[in-house]
């Protein structure tokens, strides 16, 4: 199972 | 007042066809420096940034700094009634509630004037941190639209691992499994058909297909796309447009397995 991550965490 | 006129306009069209997939609304900084977008797909997964240089138009004035949020199909529209070899100025006075797109034809006999309601968008700037990417590839742009669209018939993943040697594509599915690998060219008679790798250290992940695609919209700007990778931070898919600017995707990996 691949699970898409967020971007937000990373940019803020 | 805001005046931005530019003699290669298809450049402009390339780039909203390189977005309207991916964003129905965004707001376009104009500032002294130039213009920028930054905005998350409809879905909040990706991130794209468009920046077009003050110094790339031909002619580019600005006085105040403005936000001029758009409906981007809408503007999509309207670039579309201009010819591929128009010169497309975007003109708005300060505070204004309309843009204006006037299309001249190279010989000046056909001028066209389309004006557009602006709109209030929600301001949601993300502040992307600089990062040293393990793996930079720079290839060709029509090989990698065209990688992604063939892995696409494996599955929704493609992964992407970078080494040394070279990059290897790869997806999986119910049909079988799909590997293509890219090696460093070791010379081209074209630039814009050279595979160079500038890696410090291997990465391998993992990116979904749908959006990869839908960043290989931006193909027709550039020979060359840039991909740069780092573990467990987002995906850079970078074209440049033309000489006055680049368009950056941000895509972050799966995770699990």
């Amino acid at each position: 199972l691949h699970l898409q991550q967020p971007l937000i965490p990373f940019f803020r | 007042m805001f005046e931005a006129r530019l003699v290669h306009g298809n450049l402009l069209k390339k780039v909203l066809d390189a977005i309207k997939d991916l964003l129905t609304e965004a707001s376009w900084d104009c500032a002294d420096s130039g213009i920028q977008l930054q905005a998350m797909d409809n879905s909040h997964v990706s991130l794209v940034s468009v920046n077009l240089r003050a110094e790339g138009f031909d002619k580019y004035r600005c006085d105040r700094n403005l936000i001029m949020g758009m409906d981007l199909t809408s503007m999509s529209k309207i670039l579309k009634c201009s010819a591929s070899d128009d010169i497309i100025t975007m003109k708005a006075q300060d505070n204004a509630d309309t843009v204006s797109f006037i299309f001249e034809s190279p010989s000046q006999e056909k001028v066209s004037d389309y004006q557009m309601k602006l709109m209030n968008l929600d301001q949601d700037h993300l502040g992307i941190p600089e990062t040293e990417y393990a793996c930079v590839i720079k290839m060709p742009s029509g090989e990698f639209a065209r990688i992604c669209r063939d892995l696409s018939n494996f599955g929704e993943n493609i992964v992407i691992a970078c080494s040394k040697e070279g990059v290897k594509f790869s997806a999986a599915g119910d049909i079988g499994t799909a590997n293509v690998k890219l090696a460093q060219t070791s010379s081209v008679d074209k630039e814009e058909d050279a595979v160079v790798i500038d890696m410090q250290e291997p990465v391998t992940l993992t990116f979904a297909c749908r959006y990869l695609n839908m960043f290989t919209k931006a193909t027709p700007l550039s020979p060359q796309v840039s991909l740069s990778m780092h573990p467990d931070v987002p995906l850079v898919v970078e074209y440049a447009i033309g000489e006055i600017g680049q368009i950056q995707y941000f895509l972050a990996p799966k995770i699990g397995d």
